[in-house]
């Protein structure tokens, strides 16, 4: 563990909070992209699937639970609530996830990292199940990014939790480069190239909310 | 974690 991904961890800790803040405490998720948490939730589901099977440590399996919890919990919120789910804009939020899962999916069964296709056994299953969680994390976004260009008045508690939500995957790629120099045969690829599309799918909303924040006007990205 | 791999990160 290195400061960078400590930080990142607590980064991306801190934006599911602020999101189960929004959602628990003002009962609303107005500006909120269902389609974005749901994409999330199936991150982390596919993700975590060995969570009983490998232990790493309490940090680790904490942080899992946290992240798997938090992320279906916001989906039930803004689905069935009866107060929160009123004020999900749905017309808004029209981006459909199966023309994100489907690549993805496909993606990670032609390029992962154990390119040899040996027996289809639990851990290929597996392996093919967290490479697609990879891919499907980098664009989940989207939907959210989408529908943000839409609802024309972003509030303050969206758009931090949009920006830590960037902000984190930045802080893994920092952990990646102090990870290449500091330990032997650390090259993942695929990690990092989907870690800097994921980043770099911010850009433009950092900038506009690093403007808001510099001239002290409300967030707003051009239609 | 041991040398080299992902699987200790998140």
């Amino acid at each position: 563990m290195n400061i960078f991904r400590l930080a990142g961890d607590m980064t991306h800790l801190l934006s599911v909070l602020v999101l189960l803040l929004k959602i628990h405490t003002i009962k609303s998720c107005a500006g909120i992209s269902l389609k974005t948490q749901e994409l999330y939730a199936v991150v982390f589901a596919t993700r975590y699937l060995d969570i009983f099977t490998s232990y790493i440590s309490p940090y680790n399996t904490m942080m899992k639970l946290i992240f798997l919890g938090s992320s279906f919990s916001i989906v039930w919120y803004m689905r069935y609530h009866k107060i929160v789910r009123r004020s999900y804009d749905k017309d808004q939020d029209t981006f459909r996830p199966y023309i994100l899962m489907l690549p993805c999916l496909i993606l990670a069964l032609l390029i992962n990292e154990k390119f040899t296709f040996k027996e289809i056994s639990t851990s290929f299953f597996l392996f093919v199940m967290w490479t697609f969680s990879l891919y499907l994390e980098a664009v989940a976004i989207l939907p959210q990014l989408v529908m943000l260009q839409r609802t024309r008045n972003i509030d303050n508690l969206t758009g931090q939790y949009v920006f830590l939500l960037g902000a984190y995957r930045a802080l893994y790629i920092l952990n990646w480069i102090y990870r290449y120099f500091t330990e032997e045969h650390f090259v993942h690829w695929i990690t990092w190239i989907s870690g800097l599309v994921q980043t770099l799918l911010y850009a433009d909303f950092f900038y506009y909310y690093f403007q808001s924040w510099k001239n002290n006007v409300k967030l707003q990205l051009p239609a | 974690s041991s040398n080299g791999d992902l699987k200790d990160e998140l």
